[in-house]
């Protein structure tokens, strides 16, 4: 996270870690569902074998001592259409949901969020002088319209509709370690929705490609994997 | 058709102090009529208390008018007198100008001691010839004018300013014409619209913007106007707007102190928070940025010195080191003297949000800035949409900071002016702080963003539900919650229940019916019936609500 900070424990319950069978974490992701998680297709890139996959939920610290932790294995991968950085997971058995796991909302399709709207990344990347190396950080965001993004002079026009920009609110003073596959996510009503993935280039450097995944171009299709598989 | 209302302004929680007549009234149209009949006086605004069934005609409004706040009364105000400007020449112009093009002052109408004229208000009963106001009885080609107060001088023009800016000034960011064609002749789409763009520049997320109709304009802070475009295959398009030929205004002269978000700062601060040289404006290293001076002409830009040319929330520069693009500056507040700005004092201006109020709030220094009913709080130094004499000058001790909600006038709790043009003032939406609980609360400050974006499935009677289902269980279509026609509602309205989401014609449940969301119907033989809207599943019920609250990270 950028100029981040570390989150109250369990405060961002959907966060999930996905990892290697030896328990390396590999990037982040969301709980959608009891069954199903949702991440960065590129996480994946490494194997297409569902089982050499784990999710870890229900952590706050890198190396998930808590009682709350729960593993999964993965049973199936579903990669998103025409090579969008979006991947589905399907847990070989359900998450239990308890106070440390919860699933995130997911925003209604194609609905466009408003440029300067707040919201929160999320992940287990380093926070240079924040504090907390190995818990969960957080940083906050303001969405920028695609149109102001692509006039950057670094993403000029190659930021696509179905991707999503965001920088920093308080300030950019550093570029960090990014975390690919997990959240960004706002508050609608009383509820956090999670309207991007951590996809590119992430921080205060020039990015060198569109950061979030737009989470509303894919919600139809979300819906059919979950719901034919 | 249109409504007797549709020319006044409405205000919710809004009072004037002006002459007035006390008349009953059901209806905020039977008071519109009252006022336009009012003998007694020249009605220019109304009064209407619903919860009483009462109006007040009143004698005066303008654009200086002193408005109050109050609770149960709605301002309507009309609008022929709030212009300060002339349409074409100016024989409809009622604005308060009373001093010609050469500053002097004019002689009021009914009074001929130094000028003797047929022009007084007898003569001319429908030429708005009160007071010493410039006023056009004779449509003259040369728009409104007066007789003078100087012996001299017999009649002269007054300089009033056209309503429809047609030229831009710098980047056209103030630019609120009407052009909505782009340079190569596309038509714009409208700014409230999806289709055939989808788009986040939303009006209601940038209210300052004046994103009105299909109008070229240019919220980002981009090299001048522009709009999405009606045609599939191009996205948008700068529009061809003439520069202004006379100057900008002289408010550019700017601060050399921190006011509001330091759009106007145009001090010699020139490092960072952090202690980094910034990069000269003008220069492409050792990062390349298109803020340079040619680009933005009216922002200051010059030497290295920390500038606000993109609305973000302070001064910033792009640093002198490759690793930090940007950051933000420490400038000192203009309530501050700079030569007492301390450290701490500086520290303390960045302190930690507190998210809850203590007692009646008038100590609150938080960041909340939404309401209750989650509209967004107007920044303090803005006259827009509302005009308020709560200002950081004249309140110098209440922070008056940002949109950030405060108590500076001894309210009950925090409160803003809201960026709604209908509804001037809210209290905000915070909690009391219960004793003993720390100022930083596990809240987050802020509050819903639209309706409609979330569930479309519902929970429990549905009263949360947002989704647009427009038709009930049988296939009727439902009546707009703002439009009492065919079904006459009055006590279930978008104003009566703010937070129940009535929005155009969408099934909702106001009035936490236990079989779920419903609507009237547009069918004139059936008033109401429910709607046919999935149950959630059990775990949508709590998706995206954590039992423990997250927090903003504090600086």
């Amino acid at each position: 996270a950028v100029n981040g900070c570390a989150s109250v424990p369990h405060s961002w319950p959907w966060q999930i870690s996905l990892r290697t069978r030896t328990n390396t974490h590999l990037c982040g992701g969301t709980l959608i569902d009891p069954q199903w998680i949702l991440t960065a297709a590129h996480c994946l890139e490494r194997s297409s074998v569902p089982y050499t996959y784990r999710i870890f939920l229900g952590l706050h610290t890198a190396k998930a001592v808590e009682p709350s932790v729960q593993v999964r294995e993965v049973k199936g991968i579903f990669q998103g259409p025409f090579g969008a950085d979006i991947a589905l997971l399907k847990l070989s058995s359900p998450a239990m949901i308890a106070d440390q796991v919860i699933p995130v909302c997911l925003p209604e399709d194609n609905l466009m969020i408003g440029s300067r709207t707040e919201c929160f990344a999320t992940g287990w990347g380093q926070v240079k002088g924040a504090g907390g190396d190995n818990v969960l950080k957080q940083t906050n965001l303001a969405v920028i319209e695609n149109k102001a993004c692509n006039s950057s002079e670094f993403l000029n026009g190659r930021v696509k509709k179905f991707e999503l920009c965001a920088e920093p609110i308080n300030g950019c003073t550093d570029t960090l370690q990014v975390e690919s596959g997990g959240p960004l996510v706002c508050l609608v009503q009383d509820r956090f929705v999670q309207y991007g993935i951590i996809s590119g280039g992430f921080g205060c450097a020039p990015p060198k490609k569109p950061v979030f995944v737009r989470v509303s171009s894919y919600t139809s299709w979300i819906k059919n994997i979950m719901r034919t598989n | 058709q249109g409504s007797i209302l549709d020319s006044y302004k409405k205000t919710e929680g809004a009072w004037i102090n002006a002459h007035q007549q006390s008349y009953k009234a059901n209806t905020a149209e039977e008071c519109a009529v009252r006022c336009e009949v009012e003998k007694k006086f020249t009605c220019r605004a109304f009064l209407f208390f619903s919860k009483n069934e009462w109006c007040l005609t009143l004698s005066r409004t303008s654009k200086r008018t002193q408005i109050f706040k109050t609770i149960n009364s709605v301002l309507y105000e009309k609008k022929v007198y709030l212009l300060e400007c002339k349409k074409g020449k100016g024989e409809d112009y009622r604005g308060t100008k009373d001093r010609t093009q050469k500053g002097v002052l004019c002689q009021k109408w009914v009074d001929s001691a130094l000028h003797k004229s047929n022009f007084t208000p007898e003569n001319y009963p429908h030429a708005g010839l009160e007071e010493n106001y410039c006023r056009n009885p004779n449509g003259n080609e040369n728009g409104p004018w007066c007789f003078t107060t100087d012996p001299a001088t017999r009649l002269d023009y007054c300089s009033i300013p056209e309503c429809e800016v047609e030229c831009m000034q710098c980047n056209g960011e103030d630019y609120s014409g009407k052009v909505s064609r782009t340079e190569s002749g596309f038509e714009c789409q409208r700014w409230d619209a999806q289709e055939p763009h989808m788009h986040g520049f939303l009006p209601k997320n940038f209210p300052e913007k004046d994103l009105k109709m299909n109008f070229c304009r240019n919220p980002d802070g981009d090299l001048r106007p522009w709009c999405f475009t009606t045609s599939p295959n191009k996205l948008w398009e700068y529009c061809d707007i003439p520069r202004c030929t006379t100057p900008p205004p002289t408010s550019q002269l700017g601060y050399q102190c921190l006011s509001g978000n330091g759009k106007d700062y145009r001090g010699k601060i020139a490092i960072t928070e952090s202690g980094i040289a910034c990069q000269h404006w003008s220069s492409q290293l050792p990062h390349r940025h298109r803020h340079s001076p040619e680009n933005y002409p009216c922002k200051g830009l010059d030497e290295n010195y920390c500038r606000n040319p993109d609305g973000k929330k302070r001064p910033w520069c792009y640093t002198t080191t490759n690793t930090t693009r940007w950051q933000y500056c420490s400038i000192p507040q203009c309530s501050q003297s700079a030569s007492q700005t301390t450290d701490e004092d500086i520290s303390r201006q960045s302190a930690s949000p507190e998210e809850c109020y203590r007692e009646r709030g008038l100590d609150y220094r938080g960041t909340a800035s939404f309401t209750i009913t989650g509209k967004k709080c107007q920044a303090w130094n803005s006259m827009l949409p509302h005009r308020h004499n709560r200002t950081e000058k004249n309140f110098p001790k209440a922070d008056l900071r940002e949109n950030y909600c405060r108590n500076p006038d001894n309210d009950t709790a925090p409160w803003c002016y809201t960026t709604v043009p209908t509804v001037r003032w809210e209290y905000c939406n915070l909690q009391k702080c219960h004793y003993g609980e720390p100022l930083v609360s596990l809240e987050p400050p802020f509050s819903s963003l639209e309706p409609g974006t979330e569930m479309t499935c519902i929970i429990g009677n549905g009263k949360d539900y947002r989704g647009a289902v427009a038709k009930t269980n049988s296939g009727r279509t439902c009546q707009e919650w703002s439009s009492q026609e065919p079904h006459h509602h009055s006590y279930l309205t978008p104003e009566t229940h703010p937070r129940s989401g009535l929005d155009k014609n969408y099934c909702r449940n106001p009035d936490e019916d236990i079989n779920g969301p419903w609507c009237y119907t547009t069918d004139p033989q059936k008033v109401w019936e429910y709607c046919e809207i999935p149950k959630c599943a059990p775990f949508q019920q709590e998706c995206g609500k954590p039992k423990r609250k997250p927090r903003r990270c504090q600086r």
